[in-house]
């Protein structure tokens, strides 16, 4: 049974590629087979686990790419999704176009996990559309609320127009420092509102999550005892078992 | 003579809004009659400094409104300029909305500055349309390198296809964090590409700055001598400087 995960938050810089990167690469390790689909122009997914080998994207003719990281393989993309979105907004059927595709993949994967642009417009609304559930990282810091209401409302009304099947499966703190009563002010104030789809471990603050891209590795290849990568295992963990 | 500054990268949370409110926070306090734009459907600058205040967008009837920093108004925005932006991109001449919304707004101010979302589309289009320059926020990560080369190369077309006059006026390094190896590496890559163009002072990662917007103040009012206000005051006057 392969689940397919969308990450989204139209909130920038929240930590959504390092989301995916990371679970994605936790789920290979735990003998999961794994698909990374970077959905996002920016291509920072495909930067890090296949630099240069997008030539297409998921829209059109490219075909999933192993990487060297266990169990993972990733779908590269390049900055053409910027014209597939200008195409896909005007053709009638155009918000289903990455469900057929993944719809195809599916039996080859056990998890299919989404990476997605800082937006609300159709490529997000595509990933929506095809994803299972929806991985909603939220950094712990004062402009990330403002948002959530709006995000939420938009995969609401998906489901409402145009029958997504994606709900809810749970935020993911991000960024989160100790020290600063602000980190646990955020927090206190999205589990208020979210409660039980909280996960319950904070991804620290952690420059080793950072420096990790720049050698094109997960967490686990670059620094696996780091807090960051002990904190992406346990919220991996929970995903995982979330899904069952 | 108005200067109009666009601030606009397509990766998310790099320092924008950070950027806008507190480069428009030490203008005004050095006496210039400031007005920010809210361009970005999360609405981040109006929460600081107009919260609950915007009806409109400042494509449609919203007027400037005073905020409590000495020398700034601001228009606000809500998340209506997602239906702002689809109607625009249907327009023969809706890139250019922003610019005829702006050049009636000139006489009234000395520096008017436009937050953008982390997008290439219509929103940040219309901003680089209307701008005379282009400020660029580029935190000191990894993943802010990528996308440089697009951003730049979408303002080299605006110029060639339709006629903007917007330039890069400068770099804004953001995040800097002098105990990690990233941050030097990160800059100094910067600075090779861009040499004279990267603004001398570093914005340093200060939690204050991620403190002061959940008060509904810039770094000015909140805490106006510690690191990030003191390199903010330094970047606003290397900035005014170079408008001259
Ligand atoms: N827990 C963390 N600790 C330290 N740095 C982090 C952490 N998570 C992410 N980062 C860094 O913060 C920056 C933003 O993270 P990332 O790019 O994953 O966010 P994003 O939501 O995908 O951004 P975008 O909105 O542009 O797609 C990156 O430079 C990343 O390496
Ligand atoms: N120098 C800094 N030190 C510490 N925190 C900062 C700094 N600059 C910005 N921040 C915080 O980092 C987060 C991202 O900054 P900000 O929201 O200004 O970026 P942005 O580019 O406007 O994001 P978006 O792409 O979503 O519009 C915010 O929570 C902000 O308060
Ligand atoms: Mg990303
Ligand atoms: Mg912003």
């Amino acid at each position: 049974m392969t689940t397919v995960l969308a990450v989204s938050n139209q909130k920038g810089g929240v930590g959504k590629t390092t989301t995916v990167v990371n679970v994605a690469a936790f789920a290979g390790l735990a003998g999961k087979r794994v698909l990374v689909i970077d959905n996002d122009p920016q291509a920072n997914a495909t930067s890090v686990f296949a630099a240069g080998q997008g030539t297409g994207t998921v829209y059109g003719s490219q075909e999933p790419v192993a990487t060297s990281e266990e169990g993972v393989w990733i779908c590269p993309a390049t900055a053409d999704l910027i014209d597939d979105e200008r195409r896909l907004s005007k053709q009638d059927a155009g918000r289903f176009a990455l469900r057929r595709r993944i719809d195809a993949l599916r039996p080859s994967f056990d998890l299919i996990i989404i990476d997605c642009p800082p937006t609300l417009n159709y490529l997000p609304m595509n990933a929506l559309l095809a994803a299972d559930h929806l991985l909603l990282p939220v950094q712990t810091e004062y402009f990330a609320l403002e948002g959530l209401t709006q995000l939420l409302a938009f995969l609401e009304d998906l489901r409402v127009d145009s029958g997504a099947q994606c709900d809810l499966l749970g935020v993911v703190l991000t960024m989160f420092d100790q020290r600063h009563p602000l980190s646990h002010q955020v927090a206190a104030e999205i589990t208020k509102h979210l409660g039980q789809r909280v996960f319950t471990t904070p991804i620290p603050r952690d420059v080793a999550l950072a420096a990790a891209p720049s050698h094109g590795q997960s967490i686990v290849r670059y620094d696996p005892l780091s807090p960051g990568a002990l904190a992406y295992a346990v919220v991996t963990k929970e995903i995982l078992r979330g899904l069952k």
